[in-house]
């Protein structure tokens, strides 16, 4: 565990935090698309199937916990407990083009050929594009809530954060996995118009707003 | 390095 590390954790850590607070406050999803969080739900389920299988540490173990709880929990108060406010009309991306391409990159590029590692691979490549129907959805409708903005940028920060992280395994532990690296940098890239966006906008007390 | 089957990343 490193700096990086650490603060990419508390980073997506807090981006969950912040989605849950917005919509128990507001008892709303307006903006939120609920496809972003199906996939988080899928990549999170699929990934932590080792909680059963090894045990690394308590920290581990809680944060997987508390990721799989908290995905599953934003999927139930998006589809049935708020579901009349669930913008749906413009949550329109077709997961199928993310879930079938991830599906069967991760059969033919991963470690090992084995349920596991598949699931972990399949997991680490949808979390990479899982954020598109998200961002689709704010160009969509040309702007995004504050607390919304501040929710993606927590999101996008956690890959970015674990590039240095890499950076620093690779150099001081001698270890990297490619996988991770390459699926962690699509996963960043996707979000810097974004971030060019946040920083120019929302830090100056601005709302979201794309241009026409 | 390549399978790593000792994930302690989240």
């Amino acid at each position: 565990m490193n700096i990086f590390r650490l603060a990419g954790d508390l980073s997506h850590l807090a981006a969950i935090i912040i989605l849950l607070i917005k919509i128990w406050k507001t008892r709303s999803c307006a903006g939120i698309s609920g496809r972003s969080q199906v996939l988080f739900a899928i990549v999170f389920i699929t990934r932590y199937l080792d909680l059963f299988t090894n045990f690394i540490s308590a920290y581990n173990t809680a944060m997987k916990v508390f990721f799989l709880g908290s995905s599953i929990g934003t999927v139930y108060l998006m589809y049935l407990k708020f579901k009349a406010t669930y913008d749906h009309n413009h949550d329109t991306f077709r997961i199928e083009f993310l879930l079938l391409p991830t599906a069967l990159l991760s059969l033919v590029l991963n470690h090992e050929f084995s349920v596991m590692e598949i699931l972990w691979t399949f997991s680490i490549y949808l979390e990479s594009v899982a954020i598109l129907p998200q961002l689709f959805m704010v160009s969509k409708t040309g702007e995004a809530e504050s607390i919304t903005s501040h929710y993606l940028f927590a999101l996008g920060s956690y890959r970015g954060l674990y590039i240095l992280n890499w950076i620093y395994r690779y150099y001081f532990e001698g270890f990297y996995d490619i996988i991770a690296i390459v699926a962690g940098c699509v996963q960043t890239i996707l979000y810097c118009d974004f971030f060019y966006l946040y920083i120019t906008k929302v830090l100056k007390g601005k709302k979201l707003q794309l241009p026409a | 390095k390549g399978t790593s089957t000792n994930k302690d990343e989240l």
